[in-house]
């Protein structure tokens, strides 16, 4: 409950009307930064707790113990519009949930960070999905403060998630080299 | 053919040798467009008179009522591929851009990324993107209400009284939460914001949106400082998504689905599976 309410809290003082508009004072502006990114950090412990008691591996797998009692990170990455994210740019397997906010099934397609260009995206059913890799934009990858690794975004159709509800995919490296998947620009004509 | 394409079956996007957008097909119409990135110079004014002041964080000023062209020629990249088709551009060493249509979407997706916006010239700055299309839109365009209903705007003129303009730039602005559109018998444009900006039809056709914008004098309307955003270093850079839908005058139920899944989309969560195989995933 404290979490949701600094939340909330926040969430009030962004209805000021500098606020909305961008007249506040440049310390001000920081001031609300950071409280919108504790905000944000508080409640990442709440949609944790609550995907890892709705996607609980008992159950699937009887007699398997339990590792811990959160499982599973459910991380946010908030730099993802600058393709950085330190789970995905690891070396290792990820999952990635999707969470539809909207009442009505979506369609998304799904831009991940990723360091090379051999993925494979497996949805719950085990079926293998399309993917493509595109390089991040030069202008990105010159972001100055961005300390990201990554090179490449891997994308894929998450398709029908569901409505106020959530589908989870599976990421790894694939062992065969996948060449064909290697981006590379059209040569320029002119 | 010395032109670049990518789209999909329902939308293609046409680049010139220069790298700038020049054609769009969609809904069986071949039609002319283009997209550019421009500036215009913050005023420096007098703040202790009224009607004189400079621009910045409260007011849009552009010096001269001039605008200016951040390039000429752009270096393109093309990627295709079976899910997303993208070109990325670069206009300068402060701005470049994706250009992106999925496999099966309605819209062209631009992503922008502009700054740090130098100023050794001693100039602010206020970074606009003009998409400018052949629809005779006769200096009506629409802009929303806080991503409710759409507001007609008519170029030069005011409902309520004889308006007689002294600033044609600035005083044609207009606050756009989310969605910005023109239209003629034949044709519509629309462009769906990811933040609030600002934006205007400056002649017929043409739908422009401020993306980022640093200035250097105090407009003197309370802030009590410019709007140089400098505690980072150089400057702050600004990353943002832009969403074309071009089609018949009827295709508005498109533009309120993109809205929806543009502004609402799916939150992400990111776990490692260093301790699980997929079948353990599973």
């Amino acid at each position: 409950e404290p979490h949701l309410t600094f939340m909330r809290e926040t969430m009030g003082i962004m209805q000021h009307h500098d606020a909305v508009t961008g007249t506040e004072k440049q310390k001000v502006a920081l001031d609300y930064a950071k409280r919108m990114s504790v905000a944000f950090r508080a409640c990442g412990t709440n949609t944790r707790s609550v995907l890892n008691q709705l996607s609980t591996n008992e159950g699937a797998q009887p007699g398997r113990r339990r590792r811990s009692a959160y499982p599973f990170e459910f991380k946010s990455c908030s730099l993802l519009n600058i393709s950085s994210c330190s789970v995905s740019e690891s070396n290792e397997p990820f999952a990635i949930t999707l969470y539809n906010p909207l009442a009505h099934p979506a369609n998304e397609y799904v831009r991940v960070p990723v360091l090379g260009y051999n993925y494979v995206v497996t949805d719950y059913n085990g079926a293998e999905l399309n993917t493509q890799v595109v390089p991040v934009p030069a202008g990105v990858s010159k972001i100055k403060h961005r300390a990201s690794v990554a090179k490449y975004e891997l994308i894929f159709l998450a398709s029908d998630l569901p409505p106020v509800g959530y589908k989870t995919f599976y990421v790894q490296k694939s062992d065969t080299d996948r060449g064909h998947m290697n981006p590379s620009s059209a040569p320029r004509k002119t | 053919s010395s032109l670049i394409s990518i789209g999909n079956k329902d939308l293609q996007l046409l680049f010139d040798t220069n790298g700038f957008l020049t054609e769009i097909q969609a809904d069986g119409m071949a039609r002319t467009i283009s997209q550019e990135f421009l500036y215009y110079v913050g005023a420096i004014g007098n703040n202790e008179e009224f009607l004189n002041r400079s621009s910045g964080a409260y007011i849009f000023r552009p010096l001269d009522n001039k605008v200016y062209a951040v390039a000429t020629q752009v270096d393109v990249e093309v990627y295709k591929g079976h899910l997303v088709e993208e070109v990325h551009q670069k206009f300068n060493d402060w701005i470049s851009q994706v250009v992106r249509v999925y496999r099966d979407k309605p819209y062209a997706e631009f992503e922008w990324l502009v700054g740090p916006i130098p100023i050794g010239d001693r100039k602010g700055k206020e970074i606009v993107t003009r998409f400018k299309s052949d629809i005779q839109s006769n200096g009506v365009f629409y802009t929303d209400s806080n991503g409710r209903e759409m507001i007609k705007r008519k170029r030069d003129h005011r409902d309520t009284w004889n308006l007689k303009l002294h600033e044609k730039i600035a005083g044609n602005y207009y606050p756009v939460t989310t969605k910005i559109a023109l239209e003629d018998d034949t044709a519509r444009m629309a462009i769906l914001t990811d933040r609030a900006q600002g934006g205007s039809s400056l002649e017929d056709g043409a739908l422009e949106l401020m993306v980022h914008r640093r200035l250097l004098h105090d407009d003197a309307f309370g802030v009590g400082e410019p709007l140089n955003e400098t505690e980072y270093g150089d400057g702050l850079i600004a990353r943002g998504k832009l969403h074309l839908i071009y089609g018949q005058p009827i295709q508005k139920a498109i533009e309120r689905q993109t809205q929806l899944e543009t502004l609402l989309p799916p939150w992400r969560f990111f776990s490692s599976m260093s301790a699980y195989t997929v079948d353990e995933w599973r």
